[in-house]
């Protein structure tokens, strides 16, 4: 995954 | 996107249609807790403040929007809708709330991904949430034996967030930089509140009767 950590869970 | 999620997903969207059809239905919001409804206002404007800058997908962000204006509609329509308002049970709705809320905020800034606006907020959301239930659950308990609406609503509330521990394992095992300790945690801490619930109704539904 992505180095940032976005949240892709509600 | 994997089942369990959209299945948590799915529960968490029924369970706000199951309260919107029993204070819309029967015009009255007894047994519901005002103070619940307004932290779960809280949890999705906190969390989801990213809702104009990171696009994930169409689902990802209707799903926000119909969170975020489902509960805000719910706070409204106890607070201000002059028919409904009537029957709110003000004075059995007395959980200390703002504890939780600050509770939650102090725990964000010490334990977070990132110390960045958006994750501090991400952060109390969703310890916030972990304990968003409590002044229901105390709500449900004070009134007596609850009207069976009321339990469906936090029954399905509690499965939703039982749907996504199942989402994190399989993240877990299928996924191998999978790592949402935080969510996880107050994942299952927010589960475990609800057991002693989920026990009573189970109870209730299977000897009949109702929960007292």
């Amino acid at each position: 995954s992505s180095s940032v950590q976005y949240h892709d869970e509600l | 996107m994997n089942i369990f999620r959209f299945a948590g997903d799915m529960t968490h969207l029924i369970s706000i249609i199951v309260l919107l059809l029993k204070i819309y239905a029967t015009k009255s919001c007894s047994g519901i807790s005002l103070k619940t409804q307004e932290l779960y206002a809280l949890v999705f404007l906190a969390r989801y403040l990213d809702l104009f800058t990171d696009f994930i997908s169409v689902y990802n962000t209707m799903m926000k929007v119909v969170f975020i204006v489902s509960s805000l509609s719910i706070v409204w329509s106890m607070r201000l809708h002059p028919v409904i308002k009537r029957s709110y049970d003000k004075e059995l709705d007395t959980f200390r709330y703002y504890l939780l809320v600050l509770g939650s905020f102090v725990l964000a800034l010490l334990i977070h991904e990132k110390f960045t606006v958006q994750e501090v907020f991400w952060a109390f959301s969703i310890y916030l949430e972990a304990v968003a239930i409590l002044p229901q659950l105390f709500l449900l308990q004070r009134s007596g034996n609850v009207d069976n609406l009321a339990a469906q609503y936090v029954f399905f509330l509690g499965a939703y967030r039982a749907f996504y521990i199942f989402n994190w394992i399989y993240r877990y095992f299928t996924k191998p930089y999978f790592t949402r300790w935080i969510a996880c945690v107050s994942g299952l801490v927010q589960t475990a509140l609800y057991a002693d619930f989920f026990y009573y109704y189970f109870i209730r539904v299977a000897i009949g009767g109702t929960v007292s």
